[in-house]
């Protein structure tokens, strides 16, 4: 589902060029449950948005589902963004004076077949399967960190996506809650949906079946979890 | 210098209160490395924002080396907050529109001892001490949420504050730099400086020398880790 060959990626500033992605090759099969890990700096979420089309590399290819994401417009794009791809980002981008359940229902208000009745319903279960059900009307800032990262993810699911990718979707959670999140997302897996996970937390990465390492933009290693 | 006793700390929000902190007892040595840990919800962050004079309780006291923390202005808060604590918030709070650079000079901008030659030399040590000499210039945005992270440490500590309170500050970091800021802490405890830090991660915690652990707003144990 998934296909990139000799991803590059440079950030420019001035004189200062940062080259965040080097070349980087890999397929991922439509299914999949992979885990992306590296050190901080080393090109992660700078993959991880062009894998979600919010950002384009500057150079090599990138296919999602046959189609090569060079050639589609801003619209399609847009459509590709909202309907296929559920994405959780790292500082979870959360609308500041909207509750938890509005954020979640955004996605869907693009949405023309999803009437108010099932957005509303469709929001409440996301947030009840990360075990938000007691803090719907809560905003951002009445909410702990762990809760707006959760609300983060219930809003990644609303749209059926076939594909999650998740930066860092545990970083604020204490264990447990996010050995729930993982088992969400493995039940998810289960389903058909195919999973990329960025995480720092090598007991994390054990709940998918391959790992991907970066470091400074390139691939380290490429391996099934349970080669281990 | 930390002497907490019952503190209560509600949320009213129309009909609703959550009771976040629900009469939490403790006292901290001058001195001290202790961790908080509980689960997403549990109130560390409220904790954590009281004992850094940034939020009131409901009720209970709160003793920071010696003087009662409700008799002061809003002036002496203020000067406290600048001069005594270093705060790593669990967010950030970056200015987005500012370097690295001059996020960390910032609390230094209102010391007058400071001459602008020193604050800038400060500024270059700290972002130095955290692994960020070669994104002085970069702005959040043009940083990796890591490297965020890193430049909210290195703001905390150019006051040279005998108090760090540190929310989640390894959060979204990966093993080895977590080990190298944890480092970096201890080394900072053992100059003298009390270090209150807000954890999930249990490896993390083995970096310090007592654990609170928190659950629905009280304290469920409180140990030293050689206990362990
Ligand atoms: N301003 C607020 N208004 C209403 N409720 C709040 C507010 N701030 C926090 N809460 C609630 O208080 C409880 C404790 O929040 P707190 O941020 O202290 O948790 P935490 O232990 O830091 O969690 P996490 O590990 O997820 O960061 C949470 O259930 C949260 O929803
Ligand atoms: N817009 C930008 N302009 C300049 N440099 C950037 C920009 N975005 C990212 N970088 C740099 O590119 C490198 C890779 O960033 P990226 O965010 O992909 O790292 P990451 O692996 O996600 O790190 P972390 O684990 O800390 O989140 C970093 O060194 C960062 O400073
Ligand atoms: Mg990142
Ligand atoms: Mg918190």
């Amino acid at each position: 589902i998934i296909k990139i060959q000799d991803l590059k990626r440079d950030f420019t500033m001035g004189t200062e060029t940062v080259h965040a992605l080097r070349g980087v090759s890999f397929t991922i099969e439509e299914g999949e449950f992979v885990t992306i890990m590296g050190s901080s700096g080393s090109g992660k979420s700078t993959l991880l948005n062009i894998l979600g089309c919010l950002d384009q590399p500057t150079s090599g290819s990138y296919e999602l589902d046959g189609v090569s994401v060079k050639e589609l417009n801003k619209n399609e794009l847009a459509t590709i963004r909202n309907e296929k791809i559920g994405f959780i980002f790292q500082s979870y981008n959360l609308l500041a004076r909207t509750s938890a359940i509005e954020n979640v229902e955004l996605p869907l208000l693009y949405n023309s077949k999803v009437s108010t009745e099932e957005r509303r319903e469709r929001a409440i279960k996301a947030l009840e399967m990360v075990g938000l059900a007691e803090r719907l009307h809560h905003t951002p800032s009445q909410l702990s960190g762990g809760q707006q990262q959760r609300v983060a993810i219930a809003r990644s699911l609303v749209n059926n996506p076939v594909m999650i990718l998740a930066d860092e979707a545990t970083g604020n959670l204490d264990t447990r809650t996010s050995y729930e999140i993982m088992s969400l997302f493995q039940e998810l897996n289960e389903k058909g949906i195919t999973i990329t996970f960025v995480t720092h937390e090598p007991d994390i990465a054990t709940f998918s079946s391959r790992t991907i390492v970066l470091k400074d933009g390139n691939i380290l290693k490429d391996y099934l979890n349970d080669d281990i």
